[in-house]
């Protein structure tokens, strides 16, 4: 299963990741 | 051959014929490992080897909804209490699965593999990040993120899908459907609410032996929910990498509403045994139903006469979980 995002933000969001990276529910996705 | 009777042509042995047949795969499968990495050294990028057309129907006409109603109904059958050890023993250690967070540590207390599937968490298992403002709905791992472009959004690197055929047409807040997106700029452009802002995403694969209930990434308010009855492939980052537009053919519910900066959507989108779907707050939802059709999709609004804004959720909030099914 799989759990897709889209949503929109100012130009200067930034995602906190790596692709491939493992991550648990709570932790950061990014901010702005 | 030409001096054996006719009839002993007939009884070529199985095992050999295998054997050869199979080796000989391994080996063009070997091959080509072998050419994709001499070509990484030499710095070129391999272009991502789709599905033929004729492979994704292929596909596609395994009845996989079926299959998986009938795994979960399987799976709904209460284990003897014998047995449930080593059913549940057998899938922490195929699938890895940290029992420790689990709430409940004792695999004798659940009654079958659904209920073991949907098994919740300690609550200090998973603290909340207060400093950021969006974060991951549940465990697993990050497939694709970035800005949107074109309208086409990467599921993986190099594989995109439309962003029009995976929402589906917009609604007005009257339940009304804007008229349809003359290019993908302008269904974008439908979107996008606000002077200046650009369009993100964020892919997270949830391995079966991942936790599997979904949380709210952020503050936010759903408005609609639009269930696209689908196929149940596989999802897994290798048939992400292998089937273009692959989240467009399975089942999958679509949250929609706002946030702070403007349009916010988390969709769920179910796989091979896993195509039932639960929103907490949205009763009305069945999902991998026999009585609906592939092709199709079914509107919800949450936001009536005497409820404006819809349905409020709070970071972290519990939104739904993916079950067998």
């Amino acid at each position: 299963s799989t759990i897709v995002l889209i949503f929109e933000a100012p130009k200067d969001f930034n995602f906190q990741l790596k692709t491939g990276q493992k991550i648990r529910f709570g932790e950061a996705l990014g901010s702005l | 051959i030409h001096t054996a009777p006719a009839r002993t042509m007939f009884l070529l042995r199985p095992l050999p014929i295998l054997l050869v047949t199979g080796g000989g795969y391994a080996g063009y499968r070997q091959y080509e490992k072998y050419r994709e990495r001499e070509l990484e050294k030499l710095g070129l990028e391999i272009p991502p080897k789709l599905a033929g057309h004729w492979e994704v129907a292929l596909y596609k006409s395994v009845p996989t909804r079926l299959l998986s109603r009938a795994w979960g109904r399987l799976n709904q059958v209460e284990l003897p209490h014998w047995l449930r050890r080593p059913v549940y023993s057998l899938y922490i250690w195929t699938f890895g699965v940290n029992m420790k967070e689990a709430a409940v540590e004792d695999l004798h207390h659940y009654r079958n593999l659904s209920e073991f599937f949907r098994r919740k968490l300690k609550p200090q298992a998973r603290p909340v990040c207060g400093l950021h403002s969006v974060i991951s709905p549940s465990d697993g791992r990050i497939l694709n993120f970035g800005q949107v472009k074109n309208c086409e959004v990467e599921q993986v690197k190099g594989v995109t899908y439309s962003l029009e055929s995976f929402l589906g047409p917009r609604m007005c807040t009257e339940d009304l459907p804007f008229p349809p997106a003359a290019s993908c700029d302008s269904f974008k452009n439908q979107l996008v609410t606000r002077e200046g802002n650009e369009l993100y995403h964020c892919v997270i694969y949830l391995a079966p032996g991942d936790y599997h209930c979904f949380h709210s990434p952020t503050d936010w308010t759903v408005s609609h929910r639009r269930h696209f009855p689908g196929s149940l492939m596989s999802v897994n980052p290798g048939m992400a990498r292998w089937i273009k537009e692959l989240f467009c053919h399975n089942e999958r519910v679509v949250l929609t509403g706002d946030w702070k900066h403007g349009f916010f959507s988390l969709t769920a989108v179910g796989a091979t045994n896993v195509g039932s779907i639960r929103i907490y707050f949205d009763r009305d939802l069945h999902t991998n139903s026999p009585r609906h059709s592939k092709g199709s999709y079914n509107d919800f609004s949450f936001v009536t006469h005497t409820n404006r804004e819809g349905v409020p959720m709070r970071k972290g909030e519990h939104l739904g979980e993916f079950n067998l099914g």
